[in-house]
């Protein structure tokens, strides 16, 4: 039964790497409950993951949002921090697909301060290039301009042009 | 408004074009 929810999880991640959404939602669904049942808390934070970025291109923002969050939850109870910075960033940008941006805006924060911690200038970047953009669809320009400053320092620090 | 949209949606639009390889692996 381990090996199924294993070969669940792969099947899931194979239906979405070719576009299959709905049908990778399915396997996802059936992976994480054999997850629940083995009480496997890192098999259960992957399938919430899958979960939510599968959601995503079906349009469905309010569910990876759920989804997201507990990916979010179980990154923290895994002390996974890398983890945790992926699902802040994946809430801040689904919020942004909500047009949430005061919510979005939070998120990005969180991100960009595990990234600091972390020390990972590109995620930092990153960060700062979207409460950039959060901030200017808020009218918070001067917000906006101080993250717009610091993604182009980080942009000229790590080489990247574009 | 319009103008702003599209501002916001860059950094949007370039996460979810990674975000279609990107997979939780078991």
């Amino acid at each position: 039964r381990a090996a199924a929810g294993r070969a669940l999880g792969n099947l899931g991640n194979s239906h979405y790497l070719l576009g299959h959404f709905t049908q990778a939602i399915l396997f996802h669904k059936q992976r994480l409950a054999i997850a629940k049942e083995f009480g496997d808390t890192a098999a259960q934070r992957r399938a919430y993951s899958n979960l939510g970025n599968a959601h995503i291109f079906l349009g469905r923002f309010d569910l990876s949002a759920e989804f997201y969050k507990k990916t979010l939850q179980l990154s923290r109870q895994l002390k996974d921090p890398l983890v945790e910075a992926q699902s802040c960033y994946s809430l801040g940008n689904t919020y942004s697909l909500l047009q949430e941006y005061e919510k979005a805006i939070e998120y990005h924060l969180k991100h960009l301060t595990i990234a600091q911690e972390l020390g990972d200038r590109v995620g930092e970047g990153r960060a700062c290039w979207s409460l950039e953009n959060a901030y200017i669809s808020l009218g918070n320009h001067e917000r906006a301009l101080h993250f717009a400053e610091k993604h182009l320092e980080i942009s000229q620090e790590i080489g990247d042009p574009n | 408004v319009q103008r702003m949209h599209l501002i916001q949606m860059d950094s949007v639009q370039r996460w979810m074009e990674d975000l279609k390889f990107m997979t939780d692996c078991e």
